[in-house]
């Protein structure tokens, strides 16, 4: 199964 | 602010309003900006109006303003079609005036919105090199996120040299619509282009992409940029002023 993904986890650190 | 046509003020404002009921307008001298989450933080929109693009347009200082957007769309869906539009914070107000004019300037209308204290957070978007941009007929991206949704909750965007995959499984069983792409552009708004350095595969929610696609009557085409393991950004271009970028988590495999 897929689970969905936050967007924060991809943005917050640049 | 002002604009000779308010309805593309409150194109934007629908385009936004279901993903976020309320965020934070920054004004500068630059023009308006504005980004946020939706309340489950899949999902962020990026909101560029560029000073240029108004009729007219100051920003004495920098303000950073709350605004309901469920309580503008409201306002802004009293506005007539042809009507010019100007918004106005003045100093130290605790409210924004939405003034609305009718073409033979024979109707005035205003309109006062209480600010709201938002907490608002920032995030720091990179430029990304995507895999794979492409770019479609709004309208045919709304229907294909519409046709989906009949399928299932989830939506598989492949990318190959010779077109895009949309699928979509569920308990009734998988559909799947695929796009060509326009080998003969005459008309540049029902083109479909792909720029593809690499393929990809990636699932999203249909739920997101179909609250982006509120954005659709901004822009003819709408932009998809994707990279595997990226949120997904979706572009819709305001004319000559700015842009609506919204961003998507991918589904990743549990």
């Amino acid at each position: 199964g897929k689970r969905q993904d936050n967007i924060r986890a991809y943005f917050e650190n640049f | 602010a002002r604009l000779l046509h308010g309805s593309i003020f409150a194109k934007v404002i629908e385009g936004l309003r279901e993903l976020v009921n309320e965020a934070t307008w920054e004004c500068s001298g630059n023009g308006i900006t504005l980004q946020a989450m939706d309340s489950s933080h899949v999902a962020l929109v990026s909101l560029v109006m560029r000073s240029e693009g108004f009729e007219s347009y100051r920003c004495d200082r920098n303000m950073s303003l709350g605004i309901s957007l469920v309580s503008m769309s409201k306002v802004l869906k009293t506005m007539g079609k042809d009507d010019s539009l100007t918004i106005r914070v003045n100093d130290d107000s605790d409210s924004i005036i939405i003034a609305m004019e009718s073409q033979n300037q024979d109707k005035f209308a205003d309109y006062e919105l209480r600010l709201m204290d938002l907490d608002s957070e920032h995030l720091g978007i990179p430029d990304t090199d995507y895999s794979c941009a492409i770019k479609m007929p709004s309208s045919e991206f709304s229907r294909i996120c519409r046709d989906m949704s009949i399928m299932g909750d989830s939506v598989l965007i492949c990318t190959t040299k010779e077109g895009v995959k949309f699928s979509a499984k569920g308990d009734l069983g998988q559909g799947s619509i695929r796009l060509v792409q326009t080998t003969n552009i005459e008309k540049e708004e029902e083109a479909v282009i792909i720029e593809m350095k690499e393929a990809v595969a990636l699932t999203f929610a249909v739920r997101y992409l179909s609250m982006f696609c509120k954005a659709a009557p901004l822009s003819p085409q709408v932009g998809l940029s994707l990279s595997e393991d990226t949120p997904l950004m979706c572009e819709f271009k305001i004319a000559e002023m700015g842009h609506v970028r919204f961003y998507l988590a991918p589904k990743i495999e549990d």
